[in-house]
């Protein structure tokens, strides 16, 4: 595994306790869109139907689990904690995220490495990775005004994009044999739907004001 | 079978 990897699943991991963190420091989910939290659990667990079948390490073990369980406990906690669930922005977080699935399914029925149950929702989890930040970026433009561990959220999972395409390049240099288009143009894709986010949260840290995103 | 490269990743 090289530097670039590591970092990437590091502010990964680090997006996800951030998340974790203000869920249960402030008992408020305020800021956070329910639909993209359900997107990650259907991809990590359409992705990690290999967790019981192939062992790569106890680290990739380990960090499948934490993703799988994180992304459930936040639905569950969005949908039915006593407290969290009042102050989730249902009103604000409309968007048809079920278009989403069915979208990325159909995509992944037709471009895949394999026509295999196991490739196909492999590559299903790819698409609908790159778009699940979609329903958070717009609940966040909606509702203009963001939260510090908000806006911190979705940095360090914009970091993980941008780390995970820096290990590409690199592999690809250092390895035999690495082609992987449909994770290298999913990832792409997905990173650049940071790009208006990432503008916005520069000019607020260079003006050391709160962050805003235009209407 | 072989994993992949790409199956490496998280």
């Amino acid at each position: 595994m090289n530097i670039f990897r590591f970092a990437g699943d590091m502010t990964h991991l680090i997006s996800i306790l951030v998340l974790l963190l203000k869920v249960y420091a402030t008992k408020s989910c305020s800021g956070i869109s329910l639909k993209t939290q359900e997107l990650y659990g259907i991809v990590f667990l359409a992705r990690y139907l290999d967790l019981f079948t192939d062992f790569i390490s106890v680290y990739n073990t380990v960090m499948k689990l934490v993703f799988i369980g994180s992304s459930l406990a936040i639905v569950w906690c969005m949908r039915f904690h006593r407290v969290v669930k009042r102050s989730y922005d249902r009103d604000v977080d409309t968007f048809r995220h079920y278009f989403l699935v069915g979208g990325c399914f159909l995509l992944a029925l037709f471009v895949h490495e394999k026509f295999s149950f196991r490739e196909v929702f492999w590559a299903f989890s790819i698409y609908l990775e790159a778009v699940a930040i979609l329903p958070q970026l717009i609940l966040l433009q909606r509702s203009g005004n963001v939260d510090n561990l908000t806006g911190q959220y979705v940095l360090f999972l914009g970091a993980y994009r941008g780390f995970y395409i820096l290990n590409w390049i690199y592999r690809y240099f250092t390895e035999d044999q690495f082609s992987r288009w449909i994770s290298c143009v999913s990832g792409l894709v997905q990173t650049a739907l940071y790009a208006d986010f990432f503008y916005y949260y520069f000019i607020s840290w260079k003006n050391n004001a709160k962050l805003k995103l235009p209407a | 079978g072989q994993t992949s490269p790409v199956k490496d990743e998280l």
